[in-house]
């Protein structure tokens, strides 16, 4: 099947690698001068990383949102998707995320672990690391959720590289954390981070790795709770919310952590929607009303970004 | 292509801190080739994990004897994942 338009694309399906890189090819063609691929680096296999931006203007601020660096975790690769064409389809007719992009560039890398994500469709659906050899091991992979420079090496991530929370031999391993790395470092201007996993219905701010509060607790906690309450209000979905090693575990070596640590302030990881009864096999049906109500948390998130500049 | 037939997801619910502290013994087991979807860490927090079925036995041996409650939360792993394949090849055609 050839996409002829993103109007086309099922975004209550689950898609391949392929289909999913049609659809942003798909979205910059119909869009020009307001969207674009970045490539910000390749994967160990050779796959392009690949970031749409969303931009109005030059020199802007930005904002990064990435789903899916866990590669089995498929209902967040479908609700990036589902942004992307939000965003478009909002811009200029809703008018807080048209001020938002009047004033900030969006950046959304909706497969963050395509190695992952292509062997999950072909090989392993229960895959979530990368897709690296391990020197010296049969085991395959690192947790790129645990290959940050963030307390990299404590407690909280694994040493052995069969665990399914190996942090890797040195933090920025993986090409795919470096990419995003790189990014970060040369724009110098991200002002929120948003990484999105799923599930377990969760919206965490730094730390992970310390029990040290952040020092921005305060109003993280605030505006996790402004950001929660919006997105329980379109299906009543119940979300818990605080810092990493409070809400669920100490965990080094983790995005957000390295983020904040770099001065983006508005750092946060999503876990999205949980129905008690398919965890990584979250039904197609399901994907719609989870990017739903999760947008209404970005764009909480997003606003609270813009009014309040740092 | 890897499959998990008769692979079974329990959510265990822990009562209390012992009860963690068993489960994160069990979670150490290598050779039971558990796969902890959401880790033993409070007893607010329910604990999901994949059990292979040749560990499905030791697994419910383990949870009856120390008396720790749990659901099965996905029969056989690999019939959803049919299902899944189905609904999204249905979606295409």
């Amino acid at each position: 099947l050839q996409l002829r338009s993103t109007e086309d694309y099922n975004y209550a399906n689950y898609h391949t690698l392929n289909e999913i890189n049609s659809f942003i090819d798909m979205l910059v063609q119909e869009n020009p001068g307001f969207v674009s691929k970045i490539v910000i680096g390749k994967s160990y296999e050779g796959r392009p990383l690949n970031v749409l931006k969303f931009s109005t203007g030059a020199n802007r601020p930005g904002l990064w949102i990435d789903t899916g660096i866990h590669s089995r975790e498929w209902v967040t690769q479908a609700s990036g998707t589902w942004f992307a064409k939000k965003i478009v389809t909002d811009y200029r007719r809703d008018a807080e995320l048209t001020d938002i992009l009047n004033k900030y560039d969006i950046f959304l890398e909706i497969v963050t672990n395509p190695d992952g994500f292509q062997f999950t469709h072909t090989t392993n659906r229960m895959w979530r690391k990368t897709r690296k050899p391990n020197s010296g091991s049969s085991c395959i992979g690192v947790d790129p959720n645990r290959n940050w420079d963030a307390g990299f090496g404590g407690a909280g991530a694994s040493s052995t590289p069969c665990s399914e929370t190996y942090r890797g031999p040195s933090a920025n391993s993986e090409p795919e954390v470096k990419a995003i790395v790189d990014f970060v470092k040369s724009h110098g201007k991200i002002k929120a981070f948003v990484s999105i996993h799923s599930y377990s219905q969760m919206l965490l701010y730094p730390y992970g790795y310390t029990q040290t509060p952040c020092k921005d607790q305060a109003e993280l906690h605030e505006l996790a709770r402004k950001a929660v309450t919006a997105l329980s209000s379109l299906y009543n979905t119940q979300y818990r919310f605080g810092s990493i090693i409070n809400t669920i575990y100490q965990a080094s070596g983790g995005t957000i952590d390295w983020t904040y640590n770099q001065g983006i302030k508005y750092s946060y990881t999503f876990e999205l929607r949980d129905t008690g009864r398919y965890g990584f096999i979250l039904p197609a049906n399901q994907i719609i009303p989870t990017a739903q109500e999760t947008w209404l948390a970005l764009m909480a998130i997003m606003k609270h970004t813009k009014d309040n500049p740092y | 292509k890897e499959t998990f037939e008769g692979h079974q997801v329990l959510r265990i619910t822990a009562l209390n801190e012992a009860q963690i502290n068993l489960l994160k013994e069990l979670s150490e087991n290598e050779h039971l080739g558990l796969d902890f979807w959401m880790d033993p860490v409070d007893v607010s927090l329910p604990v999901d994990v994949r059990v292979p079925f040749n560990s499905l036995q030791d697994v419910r041996a383990f949870l009856g004897y120390h008396e720790i409650h749990y659901e099965i939360m996905i029969q056989d792993l690999q019939d959803l994942i049919n299902e899944e394949q189905r609904e999204i090849l249905q979606s295409k055609a």
